[in-house]
């Protein structure tokens, strides 16, 4: 499917969907009079994405698609989306466990560092337990494997690399990472992909793991 | 992008709901 | 796929997978050996699945799945899954919609009135409030359908529906959920779908709002 998609710039949602198209070749444009906070407010908009989240997807036959592994899903291809229903039910496993297990840790974490939410210690603490132990059993799941579906890079590895972003950028110092030698390979693999690299640039892995700063 | 962020609907107490859930119902199980 | 699925009863997430089951025909059962905080924590447990939660589904040629959406697809059919891309795509939006717009207020909401969590008045308000963006967007989608995506019911009202439950048995008094007629018809057929009541039984809206009780 092509069409439009509404978002803001580093979006790492929107990376997800950008990504997906730059496998499948679908025609995705963002839409560059896109004001945030404004035009996702809007009546116009409100009436195709009634909830005013980004991103959000109008295909070039006017179909209005919201969340963005759904974006993602439409904008795929077989190989992405998995060829068998159980390739698929795998695949939507580790784009819910991306959202379950690492969105709400790494928020919690990586937030405060950016100034965007208060710090707080319990809450840090936590977080940085939840993110060793997603990233313990993306370890072991990927010991014996090169991509986390299949023999093939599928939206289960866009999605997950794609949410694991700022961990990786701002907190995750090899002393930290260190223990997740798996999931660093696959990491850098995907960052390295030419499709992934057209849309995230040139990625730096975090050298010293960012504090709150007050 | 820091700005936008902040407006992103983020389940934080996820932890706290599913902790309470789990021990919830493992208490009914035992 | 038939196979075992793990869980603790009266499990909504799990509800999905047994639902699902039905419509396809999958051999679904539940092992009733499995004790919640036992077996899931045991070594062979999460050798299979290294997070330990439930619902889990093992295959019965050994597959392991685990988070509820994708155990639903694996044992679903294609009916329920979607035909085409596109389709998959409204589904997947829906089953996402559900985890990431009704989950976190119904927990926040329900579980102080189930004395499952501390209650925190602002958080509740909240959660209320987010409880009716989510019903009104599902209202409007509603409005010209009978079902979320297509003609036939799918996953995405399988989703949805099991995610209302605790609201609409706790919480949703008939004056609440008034504003949302096209949401309270879709949820009263969904409840008296056969395979729908085969594995909920007889579900009786919420007649007075759950209070917090000390």
């Amino acid at each position: 499917a092509s069409g439009t998609l509404y978002t803001y710039p580093e979006n790492f949602r929107a990376f997800k969907v950008l990504i997906s198209a730059q496998y499948s070749g679908s025609k995705v444009n963002v839409d560059s009079n896109f004001v945030f906070g404004e035009t996702n407010k809007s009546e116009a908009f409100l009436k195709k994405f009634p909830l005013g989240k980004v991103p959000a997807f109008e295909t070039s036959d006017g179909k209005c698609i919201f969340e963005s592994n759904a974006i993602s899903w439409a904008v795929a291809n077989e190989q992405l989306r998995g060829k068998s229903a159980m390739d698929q039910a795998q695949i939507v496993s580790w784009m819910n466990f991306a959202d379950n297990e690492i969105l709400p840790a790494s928020c919690t974490w990586v937030f405060p560092c950016l100034g965007i939410m208060q710090f707080n210690k319990g809450n840090s603490e936590r977080a940085k337990e939840d993110v060793k132990k997603a990233l313990g059993a993306l370890n072991t799941h990927l010991l014996p494997r090169t991509f986390l579906v299949g023999e093939r890079i599928s939206l289960a590895d866009i999605s997950v690399c794609c949410t694991l972003l700022h961990l990786y950028q701002y907190v995750l110092e090899p002393a930290f990472r260190k223990p997740f030698q798996n999931v660093n390979r696959w990491f850098t693999t995907m960052i390295n992909q030419p499709q992934v690299k057209a849309i995230i640039g040139d990625f730096k892995l975090c050298e010293k793991m960012a504090q709150f700063d007050n | 992008m820091a700005l936008e962020l902040a407006h992103e609907n983020i389940w934080f107490d996820k932890w706290r709901a599913d902790d309470a859930e789990r021990q919830f119902y493992e208490n009914k199980a035992q």
